[in-house]
């Protein structure tokens, strides 16, 4: 038997409904169902083989590939990069970088890694006193400016101040910001253009819906996004944002944050991912 | 964008002689298609366009009105009517209580809400009872004395309810007094404790749960737990100055069977405007 389009219109729809139920972005649900039902158009089928489970087992390879896409070890790559490592941390208002920049902080300290912070976020209220906090507690240096100071001169002068102690890891806090905003996508790409960092992590929430897409295609555009981190999917969140986001930039998610602790920080797996979106 | 494909399609009923059943058909399906990617609610966003579909196939255009516009007012009748009307704000004595997923703008809107009582005229104040985040007593503080407004908190204190006591009685001469609280969500069951208890030790005369306009499917059942838990009475939806169309702000209305009061809308104190129905639908659909 061969797989007509009239009999993938029932089964693409359901898989369409239960991804956008899982917070795959429209777009990204749409393309990579649109590329499928291509796919599958012509294909022969056995004649006791369900289209539907032939449709499912065809968007969980989809759903892989585009979440394994650019995939890398962290961890190797801070073990061979040269030294200090240069990371910024960038993405919209309280997904989470600061607490990112604690745990990734606390996971390279874990590995032996000698780190130090930069309080590159010099707008927002109580932004400084928080990161501060997290430094004090971790026992990790942090080089900071007063409030108001340019962002892009505080993470030249942790770098400078790694160069001149001999460490592995700059950590980069950026304040939060919407891509809407051109001042502020202007101010992030100067701080690219000065300081020139070695990865530039986008963080975004698991429980976000359809600007998961708009903003990693934006912040990606701007500055270019070497990985990102999903966090917050603790709440219960089915993670669909990962594949939005892995769809637009073609970028890895490096990690998962599972909590508010400094140990809530997982690898991310594609395949635990793609369970949890169509087990 | 989606935008475009619902105008295009209105473009169409606009052309047409007579509305017809694959025309509504269309139509209803570009509406789904808007709502979805606005992040309403999948199952609200198939009631919703089913009833749409219902009325456009049965009800006459009224006198003078065009198919076209007949249908566009019965859509935008089905989404304002969902969405309500902006919530009542007593300008009186009160005492509210902020919460809300992590992150979701409570502790810039405590500051915000401050701020618009004290544009009316009142003497509003704050208290800082999110005892976990690290600055969040400073960010608070600092937002108060920007604005000049009353602020009580306990830096190093790990007891929410007690600050909160204190509180009361510290900031006993200002009118409005405003709670702002950690973030939680429905699986933290220690902290949806904690929110119940604090409730209970202030007796608050409103309950607002902000949340992020770019919240997924997730919203349904985190304003279901936060209704559940405390009683909801009221919506505030901020960071709507992004590309977020607060899509997830119908499921809160449906949930907890309270208005939308405010909407935030830049990360400044006075990014806070009273939420309008008509201009957030038109925003939705694009
Ligand atoms: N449950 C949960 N909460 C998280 C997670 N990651 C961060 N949070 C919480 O989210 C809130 C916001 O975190 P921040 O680190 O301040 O976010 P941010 O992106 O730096 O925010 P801005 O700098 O204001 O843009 C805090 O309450 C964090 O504890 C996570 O993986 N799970
Ligand atoms: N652009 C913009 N940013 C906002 C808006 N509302 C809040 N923010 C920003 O979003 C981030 C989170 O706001 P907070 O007030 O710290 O959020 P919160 O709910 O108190 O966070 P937790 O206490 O960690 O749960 C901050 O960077 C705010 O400045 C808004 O309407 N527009
Ligand atoms: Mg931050
Ligand atoms: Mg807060």
């Amino acid at each position: 038997l061969v797989i007509d389009e009239g009999s993938l219109e029932k089964p693409l729809w359901d898989l369409e409904i239960a991804l956008l139920e899982s917070d795959v972005a429209m777009p990204a649900a749409e393309e990579i169902l649109k590329s499928l039902k291509e796919e599958l158009i012509g294909e022969r089928r056995k004649f006791t083989a369900k289209t539907h489970k032939i449709a499912e087992e065809a968007l969980r390879n989809a759903l892989l590939k585009v979440v394994s896409s650019g995939q890398f070890d962290f961890d190797t790559f801070i073990r061979d990069a040269a030294k200090p490592v240069k990371i910024l941390f960038v993405g919209v208002n309280g997904t989470g970088k600061t607490t990112c920049i604690a745990k990734v902080a606390y996971r390279l300290r874990e590995r032996g890694h000698s780190v130090v912070l930069a309080s590159g976020d010099t707008f927002r209220a109580g932004a400084e006193e928080q990161i501060d906090a997290h430094a004090e507690r971790l026992g990790v240096k942090l080089i900071k400016h007063q409030q108001g100071a340019d962002p892009a001169a505080v993470i030249y002068d942790a770098v400078q101040h790694a160069n001149a102690r001999k460490l592995d890891v700059v950590l980069a806090d950026t304040a939060g910001r919407f891509h809407t905003s051109v001042n502020l996508m202007e101010q992030l790409k100067k701080i690219c253009r000065v300081n020139k960092p070695d990865l530039i992590i986008f963080v975004d929430e698991a429980i976000a819906g359809n600007d998961a897409v708009e903003r990693a295609k934006q912040f990606n555009e701007a500055i270019g996004i070497g990985g990102s981190i999903l966090t917050k999917i603790d709440a219960d969140a089915k993670g669909g944002a990962a594949i939005s986001i892995a769809h637009v930039t073609g970028k890895p998610i490096l990690f998962v944050g599972t909590g508010q602790e400094y140990g809530d920080l997982e690898p991310f797996k594609p395949e635990w991912l793609v369970e949890k979106l169509i087990g | 964008g989606l935008g475009a494909s619902l105008k295009d399609t209105m473009a169409k009923i606009a052309n047409a002689r007579r509305i017809d059943r694959e025309l509504v058909d269309e139509v209803v399906k570009s509406i789904q298609r808007a709502m979805l990617q606005a992040d309403v609610n999948v199952k609200l966003v198939m009631n919703i366009s089913n009833k749409i579909r219902e009325r456009a196939l049965k009800e006459k255009p009224p006198e003078g009105m065009s198919s076209r516009e007949h249908v566009i007012r019965i859509v935008y009748q089905e989404l304002t009517g969902f969405v309500g009307k902006s919530a009542d704000i007593q300008l009186g004595r009160q005492r509210i209580l902020m919460v809300g997923l992590q992150g979701s703008g409570k502790t810039l809107s405590t500051a915000r809400l401050a701020r618009y009582f004290q544009r009316k005229g009142l003497k509003p104040a704050v208290i800082a009872a999110d005892i976990y985040r690290p600055g969040a007593y400073d960010q608070l503080k600092q937002l108060s004395e920007r604005a000049n407004f009353s602020f009580y908190g306990e830096r190093d204190s790990k007891n929410a309810v007690k600050i909160v006591k204190n509180g009361l009685a510290e900031l006993e001469q200002n009118d409005v007094i405003i709670i702002d609280t950690a973030g939680r969500h429905s699986l933290e069951k220690d902290l949806i404790r904690e929110m119940k208890d604090i409730n209970r030790a202030v007796d608050p005369d409103h309950r607002f749960l902000i949340m992020d306009a770019a919240i997924g499917q997730q919203a349904s059942e985190q304003a279901r737990a936060f209704h559940d838990a405390v009683s909801i009475t009221g919506v505030i939806i901020s960071k709507l100055d992004g590309t977020a169309k607060g899509g997830g702000a119908l499921s809160a209305v449906a949930e907890t069977g309270s208005p939308i009061a405010f909407i935030g809308t830049g990360e400044t104190i006075e990014d806070f405007e009273q939420f309008e129905p008509d201009r957030f639908i038109s925003r939705l659909l694009g």
